[in-house]
């Protein structure tokens, strides 16, 4: 009984019938290991960053499984031709064929404190992996931010721009802070940038206490901190397709722990 | 007892490999009652006909095979019934009342990747490896 479903056009198109249409949401509901149909929040039906950049990733897979992406395409079509859409990296393709799941994950805060304390500006960013099914381990994570061309004052500075993991926060004092990576950027530089949090992932995964998010702090070349939307990274309140996200790949674990008999 | 057409027809169709997308009724391979024969039968489900395309960004729909139809003896010179499922329907012929047919059930199945939201708005791309039937057989 082989045959070749590819063959689309000919393949067999008919309106569902109601309890016919119900009975298939539930069993492909049950399929994609879902208890109910999500209801995502989504401003103004457009779609940010992170579906932008996941759909990316969707179609290097399917062009491998020959799946039909032209109709999710058409919508994006408008958009990406607007927008710098987000590429996927050579080493991002590399985790993808190793991942069995992919999850992008919204940045649930974002501060701007402008005079902190110690007047260091930073943002801040907050990820919420307690969703992440049983049975999945990270296998590399990302955070991805994207930076714009900056105004005249600072074109040719260069900066310096820290990730630190949240360690300890303090009701009258700045938080604890691990330094997780700092890279000198040109100031006039545009597009994303990465930073891996594999390890800071798995800590969150495996101790969702410990989950207090990400800081990013910018420094001129003379050492002075400056506002992130100064040095041109794009936040909250910047264009949609260039918002900041997480993005992790996971793989089932294979530890697989025998029930007793 | 189909008579000479029919059989010169039937012979011309096992020459030839299944395709599906011919539409359904168009197989035989293991019944003598040519209608049930197990098969794989074809339905596009459409992500937007389900009114699913708010939170499954793609693909748009796939095409969803199911196993349906009747094992029973005798098969024909293809044999492509598993062994199993031939010995069991020799002793259902001989035990109907206790020991049921084989049944049609997949035998080859592909996998499908498909990215959706959650709840949270968060974005997964899951390959699922089992989803979509390629072939059919007599279990």
């Amino acid at each position: 009984l082989e045959g070749n479903s590819d063959s689309q056009p000919g393949f067999v198109h008919r309106r569902l019938r109601t309890h016919e249409r119900r009975e298939m949401q539930k069993e492909i509901l049950s399929v994609l290991g879902l208890p109910h149909r999500p209801r995502p929040h989504l401003s103004n039906g457009k779609y940010n960053s992170a579906p932008l950049f996941m759909l990316d990733l969707y179609k290097t897979i399917s062009s491998e499984e020959k799946s039909q992406v032209e109709g999710a395409l058409e919508r994006y079509q408008s958009i990406a031709a607007t927008q710098i859409p987000p590429l996927a990296t050579h080493q991002e393709t590399a985790f993808l064929n190793d991942a069995d799941m992919v999850m992008s994950f919204v940045n649930l805060v974002e501060h701007d404190r402008e005079l902190s304390l110690d007047r260091r500006h930073h943002k801040e960013f907050k990820f919420n992996l307690s969703q992440i099914p049983e049975g999945e381990a990270i296998t590399a994570a990302e955070f991805r931010l994207y930076k714009e061309c900056v105004s005249q004052v600072f074109r040719n500075d260069t900066f310096l721009l820290k990730v630190y993991q949240v360690v300890k926060e303090h009701p009258d004092r700045e938080a604890d802070l691990f330094l997780l990576e700092s890279r000198r950027l040109w100031a006039a530089e545009e597009g994303w940038l990465e930073f891996d949090i594999t390890a800071t992932s798995n800590l969150w995964v495996m101790s969702p206490m410990h989950n207090l998010g990400l800081q990013v702090s910018v420094e001129t070349s003379s050492g002075q901190t400056i506002s992130c939307t100064d040095a041109g990274l794009v936040g909250r309140d910047g264009a949609l397709e260039k918002q900041p996200f997480m993005v992790a790949f996971f793989k089932v674990s294979e530890v697989h722990i025998r029930s007793t008999r | 007892s189909t008579g000479g057409k029919r059989r010169h027809q039937n012979r011309n169709r096992s020459t030839q490999p299944q395709d599906g997308s011919r539409g359904p009724g168009l197989t035989d391979y293991n019944s003598s009652n040519q209608k049930t024969a197990c098969k794989r039968h074809e339905l596009y489900v459409s992500f937007r006909e389900l009114g699913w395309q708010d939170w499954i960004i793609a693909p748009e729909g796939y095409a969803a095979n199911y196993c349906d139809g009747e094992c029973s003896f005798p098969l024909n010179g293809h044999m492509n019934a598993t062994n199993h499922a031939i010995v069991q329907t020799l002793v259902h012929l001989m035990n109907p009342e206790n020991v049921p047919k084989p049944c049609c059930a997949p035998t080859k199945l592909n996998a499908i990747s498909v990215l959706f939201f959650d709840d949270n708005s968060n974005v997964i791309l899951k390959k699922y490896k089992n989803m979509v039937v390629r072939a059919c057989g007599c279990h």
